[in-house]
């Protein structure tokens, strides 16, 4: 019988890398630029500045490449960044507000990648408001899971925020592409970004800023008693042992007020004064399973959200496409096992669009653009179930669908976060939002057809 | 700014428990039988034994089930028992052959769910070779990644191998059909093992036992140079820093023989006679790059591969489906970034299959079979991009598609498994497979119009 061990994460996803979207050189060079460029537009969030993003991409050698991200975002604390980019599972987006980024895993696969693909270590230069910059060059100790500190030392940056570039072997040729059209499309879901794509050759690449007004960044929310399962009720509950249980749940949970507890714990045949930790495991249990099925909780709050909204979203579309006609849709907030999420969308017609009879769909979650893994998505499946003949496609039409789905929780098919998986209050909503776009277009479609009629006669 | 910390990996999975297939109350009781009965499997062929497993699922009440799996397995070594369902990323199976199993994560997602729905332990009762058996009763710490042993006692069990019973939420009328599906095909690519599948009512369903030989287990094998990476590269020196460069070749790999190795390193330019701790970086990060692409060295040795093989393959076909026509075939064993593989296959003509015009597609890896995440998967696609009109589906014929593709690293996309991210290998050698498959049914379809027409005068 062979032995028994323990890998770390870092292990893990260096043999699986293919799920977290480095599997193949084209792929990699897509994942490599979109995790940084995640982690800085989450970082100018941060402190609420406007994104100013500049992506260098050098063509070293045959297919050697340097991957270069500078941004004007908060900068990292000095003492964190070797962790943060050079150990899995390490990071500071564990709270519940919607961001992009969510495993602090993202940018270590980037280095992880670079590093055994061209020996390079990536080179961090940080700058944040508590002092002159830093600049590291980091190794990730893979068995380990720990960074490797090769160099590190004081340099001034121009502004706070940071710089990170990695070196790796890629397909530039095939990823040039997704990665223009990866940048295009982020600026539809941000449209204040500035953001500048520059290939080491004569072209440069400049899009964004369509808008001027940073958007209103998220308030992290208390958990919802629908997400209480036992892991998270125990948390709660060793979190402060001694409270009474009434008290327990009007400040441990959102949505759940004085009197709900009351009706709530009376209905549950609980005493509203016990103290939590005299509990037995059993009514822990039964708390856990009515926490998450009564009916009298109100919805989540959405402030911890932050959707693009009607104003930017048709603002971003037009100057990317020009459509001839665009409408804006948002599904009332609602939530999935007691996660928070919207669902909002654009459909739109117009001559840069190529004639289909289904819409080109184009998915974000957390204000990310997913270019790859479509045909599992819950998006795409929901999408392709309607009959679009019914909707305005009585032959080929120049529709496009933008799909924005966010939450506090993304439920990713996997690491690589390109795909949602199916939750049947996700479906819901999502397919409520593509019926409502629909209806819009075969009203509009209807009125296209008419006036045509009309400038025959 | 949000705090940094660093997660534990069954905190990750706890989270994102959807992308190893315990998202949905149905897809989680699916996952938990097919986690427990690919365990039995593996530790059946470990002990070289037919496996006899049984399988009951009881519906203790309205949504709480009972999964109890038991084998005739090798059963673990007790010291183990707690770690390999406690602790995820910790298991038996991190060398190069092929098996079931893969990331010491399965069974502890099993138990990480039951617990978080159920608040329940899992209890294994376990009998090894080396003494009485065992009986466990086994928590998960989430945050520390950590077992809690509930209890432990000595208890005698009727034979060696093991039984876990997992309570947990779940929806048994919509997973009961896709559970007697995934036992039904586990007979195709294991047809020497009998499966007993219990719900408790007076259905018992029993399938399997189709062959009566015990497969050969597979050799593990070195490293092939085309898998050689910085990373494993730089594993290889620790090992053995003071060998001779061309011993460390021939002695670490596959398919590297003396002369080769010569060869290879004048070609290089580096002295075979040098101690591979003196070697520079800049020749180690050469080195790399240059056994990963030489085309000197030979094809993978695939004693490491455990395909189910004609003989077999065909005959557990026919058992559960009676097809009047059937073909087997079998690519040539090949490798992809250097981990050895296979890809075989059946295609069958019956009327169990319904009719349709591309084949319906039954997918397996490593003996598995697949049952969710089918759009996205490599084979799945493949067989799409066919044109099956040229292949003899001149309408609607009743024909299924049984594909296998085995290897050392199996490329899934996500943690559950259940589909094969896109390598160019694995696709040249699938397109190959779905070719031959296709050209033999075009043939025999020929056959059978020509038949009718025959019969018509
Ligand atoms: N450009 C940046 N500016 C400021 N902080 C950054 C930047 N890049 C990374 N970080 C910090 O490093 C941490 C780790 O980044 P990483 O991408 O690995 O994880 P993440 O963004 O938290 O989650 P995900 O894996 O989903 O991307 C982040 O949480 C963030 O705090
Ligand atoms: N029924 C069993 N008989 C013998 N050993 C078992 C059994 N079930 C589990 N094990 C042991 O426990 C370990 C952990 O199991 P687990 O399913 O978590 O991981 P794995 O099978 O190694 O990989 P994977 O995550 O791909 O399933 C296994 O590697 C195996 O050694
Ligand atoms: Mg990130
Ligand atoms: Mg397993």
């Amino acid at each position: 019988v062979e032995g028994f061990r323990s890998i770390s994460p870092a292990e893990f996803f260096y043999r699986n890398r293919q799920m977290a979207g480095f599997g193949n050189p084209t792929q990699s060079v897509y994942s490599a630029v979109r995790e940084l460029v995640e982690n800085s537009l989450d970082a100018c969030e941060d402190a609420q500045r406007i994104p100013q993003i500049r992506i260098a991409i050098d063509n070293q050698s045959s297919d050697i490449l340097s991957i270069k991200v500078a941004d004007n975002g908060s900068g990292l604390p000095y003492q964190h960044v070797p962790e943060a980019f050079g150990r899995v599972l390490y990071g500071s987006k564990y709270d519940q507000k919607q961001k992009r980024g969510t495993f602090g895993l993202g940018v270590t696969m980037a280095v992880l990648y670079g590093q055994i693909t061209t020996d390079s270590s990536v080179v961090v230069h940080t700058q944040n408001s508590s002092g002159p910059g830093r600049v590291y060059s980091l190794l990730i100790d893979v068995e380990e899971n720990m960074p490797i500190i090769e160099s590190e030392r004081e340099q001034v940056r121009s502004d706070d925020g940071t710089t990170v570039t990695i070196k790796l072997r890629g397909d530039l040729k095939r990823a040039r592409e997704r990665v223009v059209e990866y940048i295009r499309l982020t600026t539809i879901a941000s449209p204040h970004a500035v953001i500048e794509l520059d290939f080491g050759g004569s072209e440069m690449i400049k899009v964004g800023g369509w808008s001027k007004r940073v958007p209103e960044v998220p308030i992290p929310s208390k958990p919802h008693p629908r997400s209480a399962d036992l892991e998270i009720l125990r948390r709660l509950i060793t979190k402060s042992p001694s409270k009474k249980l009434h008290d327990f749940l009007v400040d441990s949970f959102q949505q759940v007020g004085s009197r709900t507890a009351s009706r709530f714990l009376k209905f549950l045949g609980l005493d509203s004064s016990a103290r939590i930790e005299s509990l037995s495991r059993a009514d822990i249990s039964r708390l856990s399973t009515s926490l998450q099925r009564f009916d009298g909780f109100g919805r989540p709050d959405s402030r911890c959200l932050s959707p693009v909204g009607e104003e930017a979203f048709l603002l971003s579309v037009r100057s990317l496409f020009s459509p001839s006609w665009i409408l804006y849709s948002k599904q009332k907030p609602s939530e999935w096992q007691g996660n928070p999420f919207f669902a909002e969308g654009v459909i739109a017609l117009g001559s840069k669009f190529p004639n289909v009879d289904t819409p080109t769909l184009y998915r974000f979650t957390n204000k990310v653009p997913l270019l790859y893994d479509a045909n599992d998505d819950v998006m795409t499946k929901i999408m392709r179930r309607l009959n679009w003949k019914r909707y305005g496609f009585s032959g080929p039409l120049p529709v496009a669908l933008f799909m924005h789905f966010g939450s506090t929780k993304v439920p990713y098919r996997a690491a690589g976060k390109q795909s949602l998986a199916h939750m049947i209050e996700i479906e819901t909503a999502v397919t409520g939002l593509i019926r409502t776009l629909g209806r819009a277009l075969r009203k509009q479609a209807g009125r296209r057809d008419q006036s045509r009629r009309d400038a025959r006669k």
